[in-house]
């Protein structure tokens, strides 16, 4: 995935992580989610964060990463639920 | 707009505030808290009661890290804060991180709009992809903070439109209310220009351009002494003779001075006031002589006047009232002493008055005190006026300072003998 996005290992787990947290991606295996499930995710971030919605973790969407934000999650009902299930 | 599919079904909300944060004071964070509540009243039929003690529907507490809910905070930067969406038991609770640099500027994280922000949670909204809305989930300070369409319209999908009621927080010129107001009336501040002041804006003091209409002349604001001075709804006032000022961070608005028995309607006529305050609540508190008037906006409360010694004051008029933020009580001033009142207790505190000489570098008889949005505290007497630090308890180094120059936007520096001139 890190050479499909052309990010680096450790900026993809960041990323990764972030989107998780903010329920753009269920909570379960890694392993198990396709590239396709993980650049829509992004698109998805890139339209709340008012970005081009590139599908990339481009140096934008890492920036906005870093901006400070509310702690609730985007999606809500992906990663609410599992962590529900849980 | 995003709806979680949960809301209150009362609309009557009553919220606490636990703890506040130590990097502003009580009575900034309570301000800044009730104001955002504010935001959501104006558009919808929404109430919000501050508590003081026990169980209220939306609990507010400034934590750090893991703090017990699931969800810890991160440390400085990244998350400021979360909420609870409406429900039973944690709904609704909205929790800051005491880890960000909380401010009431751009600077930093500003309470008030993060606030804003975490009760449209609090009240149902989920974060909005709609580009620069208040429920958007990226932090970015709005100078001034207005809801968007798209906000509005998804907190009225829940709760519908304001209904018709008496306004309780807005500060509105009496002209403005009045079909048969009279420019011309004998009783009218002869430079208040000649159409009706016009509506200032709520909560969005700060970035109204002047009117053209607005007279050339600009009204004297070089008083050789004030009356009163208050900050109300973050706005300062400043009270002379019979007349009032209101002022945004640029100066004093269109359509001012103007008289304050015609905008606080029930306060003696053609005479002055002697001090005045916004109480806890947001209720206004003026006194006058040996009574005192207690205010929902500009509309007075039932039984009003009221004798000063209801609070525990034996004299015959006070020179300055205010509310500390260092503690969240209220301070009256006369002559030589003061006294600290528990507003929320109703009760004079032990062992007062005490002699003026504890608050160091502050003179006797003073004209007015107030505790600015910046948290620090003023006192004025004549043309001058004291910074105050509440750490060191003693005015700060430079003061006194030209209160008509850096405060009223008098452009002379008063205090040398021709300073009228």
């Amino acid at each position: 995935a890190a050479s499909i996005l052309n990010v680096t290992n450790a900026d993809l787990s960041k990323g990764v992580d972030y989107l998780m947290k903010f329920g753009y991606l269920k909570q379960d295996d890694r392993k198990m989610r396709t590239g396709e499930e993980l650049r829509e995710a992004i698109m998805t971030m890139q339209r709340f964060g008012g970005l081009d919605e590139t599908g990339q973790l481009d140096a934008d969407t890492l920036q906005l990463m870093q901006t400070p934000r509310c702690g609730v999650a985007d999606i809500i009902g992906t990663a609410e639920t599992t962590r529900r299930k849980r | 707009y995003a709806l979680v599919g949960y809301y209150w079904q009362k609309k009557n909300l009553t919220y606490r505030i636990v703890r506040t944060t130590p990097q502003l004071s009580p009575y900034v964070v309570h301000d800044a808290i009730r104001r955002a509540f504010n935001v959501w009243s104006d558009v919808t039929p929404l109430t919000f009661t501050e508590k003081f003690h026990g169980e209220a529907d939306i609990m507010i507490d400034f934590l750090w890290g893991f703090h017990g809910d699931g969800n810890p905070f991160d440390g400085p930067g990244n998350t400021l804060a979360h909420a609870f969406f409406p429900g039973p038991r944690r709904g609704g609770d909205t929790h800051f991180d005491e880890e960000e640099k909380w401010t009431m500027t751009k600077e930093g994280a500003n309470l008030f709009q993060v606030a804003t922000h975490e009760f449209g949670h609090a009240l149902g909204l989920g974060h909005s992809s709609e580009h620069n809305t208040i429920m958007g989930p990226f932090y970015r300070y709005r100078d001034p903070l207005q809801l968007t369409e798209d906000d509005i319209r998804g907190i009225q999908q829940l709760y519908g439109a304001p209904e018709e009621r008496r306004p309780k927080q807005p500060l509105t010129p009496v002209a403005t209310q009045k079909p048969n107001f009279q420019p011309n009336h004998p009783e009218h501040v002869p430079n208040t220009p000649e159409r009706p002041p016009q509506r200032p804006p709520v909560h969005t003091p700060d970035r109204r351009p002047h009117t053209p209409n607005h007279p050339a002349t600009p009204p004297d604001t070089c008083f050789p002494s004030i009356d009163a001075v208050a900050v109300i709804r973050s706005e300062l006032f400043v009270f002379k003779d019979r007349h009032f000022y209101r002022y945004h961070d640029k100066g004093l608005y269109p359509g001012y001075p103007a008289m304050t028995s015609r905008f606080w309607r029930s306060l003696p006529r053609g005479t002055h006031v002697d001090a005045v305050y916004e109480r806890y609540d947001g209720k206004i508190v003026f006194f006058k002589d040996a009574q005192y008037w207690v205010f929902d906006g500009n509309y007075l409360e039932s039984s009003y006047p009221r004798p000063i010694r209801d609070y525990g004051l034996h004299v015959q008029s006070v020179d300055a009232a205010f509310v500390w933020g260092h503690n969240g009580k209220t301070y009256f001033f006369k002559g030589n002493r003061y006294w600290r009142y528990d507003d929320i207790e109703k009760k004079m505190d032990r062992g007062y008055p005490k002699n003026i000489d504890r608050w160091e570098g502050v003179p006797n008889n003073l004209d007015g005190i107030m505790q600015w949005t910046d948290g620090l505290t003023y006192f004025f007497k004549g043309t001058k006026y004291w910074r105050f630090n509440d750490i060191t308890m003693r005015v700060e180094e430079g003061y006194p300072r030209s209160a008509p120059h850096d405060w009223f936007g008098c452009r002379k520096v008063l205090g040398t003998p021709n300073d009228r001139d």
